[in-house]
């Protein structure tokens, strides 16, 4: 047997000039869910713990694509989905479509200990976690400005982007290669696009 | 979106995901995250959760996939996910983190840069973007 291990990720997809200043943000995020994790592993915390823990935090940053600091559909709104599995007797627990709850892998986590079923979404998410007295929050909570100029982005292109997260408009100096290469599809930098 | 594997003292895995999904999405589409098998898994060999493009991932059930390779074909962790990440997306992007009960932890992605970090008891840390 060996010791505990942990690992938490931020999203695939980014942006090959994404400002250095935006990197050291997502760095510092990172270490300090992993430091959560480790001093909750340390103090014995089963692994369903520490897993809820550390993508809540990740959930409360508005860095990172989910919880606050979502993507928005074509509306501008958020819809949030989680899941979370415990690996001995293959338990687990989703929620999809939800749009007022602070932690959806809380909610999530309800589903698989206090709900006879393994999965709900959208109106009956909603009311299981108005049942459940999780934390709830206005819609317009989990929208930031710019997750508001990304989405007019991808309207202008038309595109559907995944957890890409380009630089705000105004490029700084940390970006000299996109000013050096302006390259523009649709009017958005290429390095917007998945590599085809 | 955002996610979490562990392996505690006493070998139990677990994995969660977190998303709001793709930006300028339909209302209503559902992605990868919430679904077992496909973004997000956990067993008794280890725990899985992935990130990129839902719908590849969904097609390739990527996160069962590395616990079956596991399984079935006998490899360890890290080659798992290496071969899933190479042998079962088409031309799809993602990536993916996990650990093992053995207390292994491994990574893969072939989209461009993914955010992870990861550690293990004997005092490995380690949290990158790029390859």
């Amino acid at each position: 047997m060996g010791g505990w291990a942990i690992a938490v990720h931020g999203g695939a997809g980014v942006d090959p000039n994404l400002p250095l200043h935006r990197q050291e943000e997502a760095k510092k995020l990172l270490t300090r869910c992993l430091n959560l994790g480790i001093s909750a592993l340390n103090s014995n915390l089963p692994a369903i713990d520490v897993v809820e823990l550390v993508v809540r935090e990740l959930e409360t940053d508005p860095l990172f694509n989910s919880g606050r600091g979502s993507a928005l559909t074509e509306k501008g709104t958020v819809e949030m989905e989680a899941s979370i599995m415990e690996g001995t007797k293959r338990k687990y627990g989703a929620v999809s479509g939800v749009t007022t709850v602070k932690n959806p892998v809380s909610l999530a986590r309800l589903v698989m200990e206090k709900s006879p079923h393994s999965y709900l979404a959208f109106a009956g998410a909603e009311d299981f976690a108005r049942q459940q007295g999780v934390e709830l929050a206005e819609n317009d909570y989990f929208i930031t400005q710019d997750n508001v100029e990304m989405l007019n982005l991808a309207k202008e292109a038309n595109a559907i982007l995944f957890d890409y997260r380009i630089p705000t408009t105004a490029l700084d100096s940390s970006c000299a290669a996109e000013v050096d290469n302006p390259m523009l599809m649709n009017g958005l930098p290429i390095s917007v696009y998945a590599p085809e | 979106t955002v996610g979490c594997v562990v392996v505690d003292k006493e070998g139990r895995c677990a994995a969660a995901t977190s998303t709001g999904g793709l930006m300028n999405k339909r209302s209503g589409r559902i992605g990868d995250s919430p679904i077992i098998g496909a973004g997000t898994y956990a067993c008794n060999l280890c725990g899985v959760s992935c990130t990129g493009e839902g719908e590849a991932i969904l097609r390739a059930t990527l996160a069962r996939e590395v616990a079956a390779v596991m399984e079935y074909k006998g490899l360890r962790l890290q080659e798992a996910v290496d071969f899933v990440i190479k042998d079962r997306l088409d031309e799809g992007k993602a990536g993916l983190i996990a650990v093992s009960t053995n207390g292994e932890v491994a990574y893969g992605f072939n989209a461009s840069g993914m955010f992870r970090g990861c550690a293990t008891e004997d005092g490995f840390m380690e949290v990158g973007i790029w390859e």
